[in-house]
């Protein structure tokens, strides 16, 4: 038996909206300490690995592990029927063919019900481990969002430099080219507004702005984003959750 | 130019 009680509704909203249009379906992996998920989209060059720790839950319970096959637009439907501040219950039986989700709104006395389809999920994981990380930049979510959208009305790659001092942001298209420089900046009255860059070596990557428009499908999530970059290996984005972390590899683009 | 990379190369199955 595995029910999970979540204090509001939008924060499984925001993480299946963050997800589903990188991947259709994934198993939800349920364990004592929490659920986890490991997708990789069709195109086998973004991978998201969600962890929601069993104490993101204001409820949970998890008595044997169990993995729910998941269609996301299908959840993204029924939770979308939920209010954002409303409790949200997920909870299913062991061997269960269904997710039963809950939504009590904190005010009426209403609750409504709904029994999600689950499917059966051949996953086809990769072993990501720990990786080595030569940089990393921690900025403003909303403001990597808007890095990402404005470099890509240029061109379909992103090339992100980082040297000791700056973070470049740059592309280079048919119509022109652009960069947005920024640089490390402590903000005591507001550390959400933060950047930092640490630097063991300097990086030159690119990577697909398709890729990275579906990345900062989870800006909502949290104020921050940190990015890790490895020279010629797949860039880590990560969206921290109250406990626990939506992250996306994206394999970077190579010069032919 | 440039070309995009599977994370096939960088990541094994599991």
């Amino acid at each position: 038996m595995l029910e999970g009680k979540f204090e509001e509704a939008s924060l499984l909203k925001k993480i299946v909206e963050a997800m589903k249009d990188c991947v259709s379906s994934c198993n939800f992996n349920c364990t004592e300490n929490g659920i986890s998920v490991q997708a990789v989209d069709n195109s086998r060059v973004l991978l998201i690995s969600l962890l929601i720790e069993k104490d993101t839950f204001e409820e949970y319970r998890c008595d044997r592990n169990i993995t729910l096959g998941v269609g996301l637009g299908s959840l993204s439907k029924i939770i979308g029927n939920g209010a954002n501040s409303d409790y949200l219950t997920i909870s299913a039986d062991d061997d269960a063919d269904k997710l039963n989700i809950i939504f009590e709104d904190k005010v009426k006395d209403k609750i409504s019900e709904y029994n999600l389809k689950l499917l059966d999920i051949d996953a086809d994981l990769l072993d990501v481990g720990p990786m080595d990380t030569d940089a990393t930049i921690t900025l403003p979510s909303a403001d990597f969002a808007k890095i990402c959208k404005d470099m890509k009305v240029l061109s379909e790659s992103l090339q992100i430099i980082v040297t000791k001092d700056s973070a470049l942001f740059q592309s280079v298209g048919d119509i022109g080219t652009g960069n947005i420089v920024i640089r490390p900046k402590t903000d005591i009255d507001h550390p959400e507004e933060s950047v930092t860059i640490s630097l063991d070596k300097p990086i030159d990557l690119s990577f697909g702005s398709k890729y990275l428009s579906d990345i900062i499908k989870a800006t909502s999530l949290s104020q921050k984003v940190t990015i890790k970059l490895t020279d010629q290996s797949p860039g880590v984005f990560e969206y921290k959750l109250p406990s626990g972390y939506l992250r996306f590899y994206l394999a970077p683009k190579f010069d032919e | 130019m440039s070309g995009q990379q599977s994370l096939n190369r960088f990541f094994s199955a599991r």
